[in-house]
């Protein structure tokens, strides 16, 4: 969503 | 995705089918800290809920789908299948000692003030801390086996690797995530004991 962190980790 | 990032979780999945093999296997669960295993569980759940909220890739989906499955196999194998075999006397760590300075340090320092993000931030202090049930245990009574040596040392490399991962991001992305640096070091230095 807009504004909303994005964690590509695991 | 670079190959610090893939070796890494690839020998955080080996730690967590290791453990889940050993105890498979032997019936038994003897040596392991349900607590510790209980924490990684949630870890796991408080991590993940963006699963429900955003889509990143098939491969970031399918691991974190069998991180959580694992998990909550293996406490299930360790607090209902094989629960003669688990030994809680020697289970005795205090996990409210960890969870609520965690959550306390979650609210207070974090990225963003919203529930997915505190409960993500709470998931990484949480998870450099988890182990120590398990240390504590081992403490208690001396000797850890040698399945249990290879399940650490998995978990231990696959924090190393994630720090060199963070290391190539930041040169070559110039990606730099504080909080998820910060509590992997001191993971990582957990685990050099």
């Amino acid at each position: 969503a807009e504004g909303e962190l994005l964690h590509d980790e695991l | 995705m670079n190959v610090f990032r893939l070796t890494g979780d690839l020998s955080h999945l080996a730690a967590i089918i290791i453990l889940l093999l050993k105890i498979w296997k032997t019936r038994s669960c003897a040596g392991i800290s349900g607590k510790s295993q209980i924490l990684f569980a949630l870890v796991f759940t408080t991590r993940y809920l963006d699963l429900l909220t955003s889509f990143i890739s098939l491969y970031n989906t399918s691991m974190k789908v069998i991180y959580i499955g694992c998990s909550y196999a293996t406490v299930y194998l360790i607090y209902m299948k094989f629960r003669a075999t688990y030994d809680g006397n020697h289970d005795s760590f205090r996990v409210e000692f960890l969870v609520v300075p965690v959550g306390g340090l979650a609210v207070l320092i974090n990225h963003d003030f919203s529930p997915l993000e505190i409960l993500w931030t709470f998931s990484i202090y949480l998870e450099s801390v988890a182990i120590l049930p398990q240390l504590f245990m081992i403490s208690k009574t001396g000797e850890a086996e040698t399945i249990t040596t290879h399940y650490l040392f998995c978990l231990g490399l696959y924090r190393a690797l994630y720090l060199f991962n963070w290391i190539w991001r930041y040169y070559f992305e110039g990606f730099f995530d504080m909080i998820a640096i910060v509590a992997g070091v001191v993971q990582t230095v957990l685990y050099c004991d």
